[in-house]
């Protein structure tokens, strides 16, 4: 399903050259649940970023189901990131002007589902992560686990095969974060392939196999129970 | 030093009125170090915007040093918060269009503080909470771990007598975590009030006292092993 070979991602600033990847290769095939974990600034978002076609390497190959993402025209690339992958950010990437219904409608608009199917499922999502009281709120009328859930009802809302978490659960309480752990298990039941970063280990004990990230490169790779 | 009767917060949006806060009734003294634990939505931000005096209550009284903070003129108000208050927000609140080390400068500049001394100052605190090298760097050009210790780096340069912490280890890994953790013990043992926000048990162990909310109430209120 997902294979990177050597990936680097430079970043510059002025003089000034910040090397997040250098030199990531991992392949993940369907259906695993792959935890990624690290330091604070040891580059676990910038490769989310680059597994969900939001963001392309400085070096290195990446094929996504047999194909190389870096020959992909804007339109195909479009296609994988709203048909097949659910993009959980670590910031929520709301919009701040639209209440949190339309917000979760979001990847359904680009897809051309119609209104009222859009509603049935966005109210689906925002039920499914206990939020069917907070429909109506904006970002801003929301408390900061709630816009994660938000953020979460979003990516799940087109039922997509890869689901890239970045930090889930880190603004839920235990009880909360269990719950959304619950909807992964879920998904990752009916066959698709999950991916998240965390940094709390009982999150990570949900997943099959867990990667760790030091320094922009992988320091470890292992099965863990579950697998 | 904190004296709360009865507070009471409401939201309103359109029609709905939300009861974030349900007759709050609590007092912290000086030198405590207190944890605030609860589900996602249950009303803590809510209360620590209303102990930081960023937002004033629907009900109820708020006395801080023994002066009604309902009494205090806004010139009060802002002195309060920036001589005395250091606050880490959850959605970390930074200036988009600056770098980290002009973020954290920010409550130096209120106070008047000569440009040289706070270029010092400001300086000392990234270090200390270990992006010396991160300093001209944006927002949007760091790590979402990063972002949060600008965060708590703007907090605690100013000195703050009293350090409010919403959630401060929510994007860190367990040992970037503990080091701030570090700082904010050295920080109470040096006669500072801390009070902080968290939902990982293992942070709420440093404190000597918890507080659990839930729906608006205080549900319970004990020591910990550490009083
Ligand atoms: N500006 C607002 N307008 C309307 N409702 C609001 C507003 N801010 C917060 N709320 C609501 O008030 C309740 C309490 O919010 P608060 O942010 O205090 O919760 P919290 O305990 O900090 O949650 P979390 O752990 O998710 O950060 C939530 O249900 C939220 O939806
Ligand atoms: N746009 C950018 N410009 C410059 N440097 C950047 C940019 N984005 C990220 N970085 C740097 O790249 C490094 C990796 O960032 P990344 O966001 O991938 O880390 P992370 O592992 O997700 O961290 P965290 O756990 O704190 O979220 C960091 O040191 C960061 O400062
Ligand atoms: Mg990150
Ligand atoms: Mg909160």
């Amino acid at each position: 399903l997902i294979q990177m070979t050597n990936i680097a991602k430079n970043y510059e600033i002025g003089e000034e050259v910040v090397h997040a990847l250098r030199g990531v290769s991992l392949s993940i095939e369907k259906n695993e649940y792959v935890a990624i974990m690290g330091p604070s600034g040891s580059g676990k978002s910038t490769l989310m970023n680059i597994l969900g076609c939001l963001d392309s390497p400085s070096e290195g190959t990446y094929d996504l189901n047999g194909k190389a993402v870096s020959d992909m025209t804007d339109d195909e690339l479009a296609e994988v990131r709203n048909k097949e992958i659910g993009f959980v950010f670590q910031n929520f990437n709301l919009l701040s002007r639209s209440d949190s219904l339309h917000n979760t409608e979001l990847p359904l608009i680009y897809l051309g589902v119609s209104r009222k199917k859009r509603r049935e499922l966005a109210i689906a999502s925002m039920q499914a992560v206990g939020l069917g009281e907070r429909m109506h709120h904006k970002p801003s009328e929301l408390s900061g686990g709630q816009r994660q859930r938000v953020a979460i009802a979003r990516a799940l809302v087109n039922n997509p095969s890869i689901i890239l978490a970045d930090e889930p659960t880190g603004n839920l309480d235990s009880k909360t974060g269990e719950e959304i752990m619950q909807i992964f298990e879920v998904l990752h039941s009916k066959g698709n392939t999950v991916i998240l970063v965390t940094h709390e280990p009982y999150i990570a004990e949900h997943a099959n196999r867990v990667i760790h990230i030091l320094d922009g490169q992988v320091d470890s790779d292992k099965a863990t129970e579950n697998a």
